[in-house]
């Protein structure tokens, strides 16, 4: 069977944030990550922006690669083309928005070098 | 009806920790 994402990027998926309240995975907004993870204590946004996009091996997946947070920590991942990213400013993109809209009905915009990505890192790992 | 946190929605990129 082909490998397929996790059900909560379906359009209409109820998402709590960290202070109780629920929102539908499409109404979410840049604000919500960044005031989740001030109340959460142990996670950190970090941006990571999209430094190049290259195909895979693997049907219908693409590499992504990654600057994260201020350090610009290069990090790889290979995703399926329809996985969406939270841009910031923007919302959901992914590398073929036509296949997240398909499968998910998730409205989503094209995934590009230089897009700016909320990502999550552990406080305090040290 | 599934309610998921807000986390799972967000990729863990955490550069390696492996110092």
């Amino acid at each position: 069977p082909a490998p397929s994402l996790p059900p909560y990027f379906m359009k209409g998926s109820i998402i709590q944030l960290a202070d109780g309240e629920l929102k539908r995975v499409e109404d979410l907004r840049t604000e919500d990550f960044i005031q989740s993870a001030e109340i959460s204590g142990e996670l950190k946004i970090d941006s990571s922006t999209v430094e190049r996009i290259d195909g895979s091996p693997a049907p219908n997946s693409a590499i992504i690669q990654f600057a994260v947070g201020e350090h610009r920590v290069q990090v790889s991942v290979e995703v399926l083309v329809e996985y969406p990213f939270f841009v910031f400013g923007q919302g959901w993109s992914s590398c073929c928005p036509d296949r997240t809209t398909q499968l998910f009905e998730l409205s989503c915009a094209k995934l590009s070098v230089g897009d700016v990505c909320i990502s999550l890192t552990l406080k305090n790992l040290k | 009806v599934p309610v998921f946190p807000w986390h799972s929605l967000v990729p863990f990129l955490a550069p390696t920790q492996s110092d």
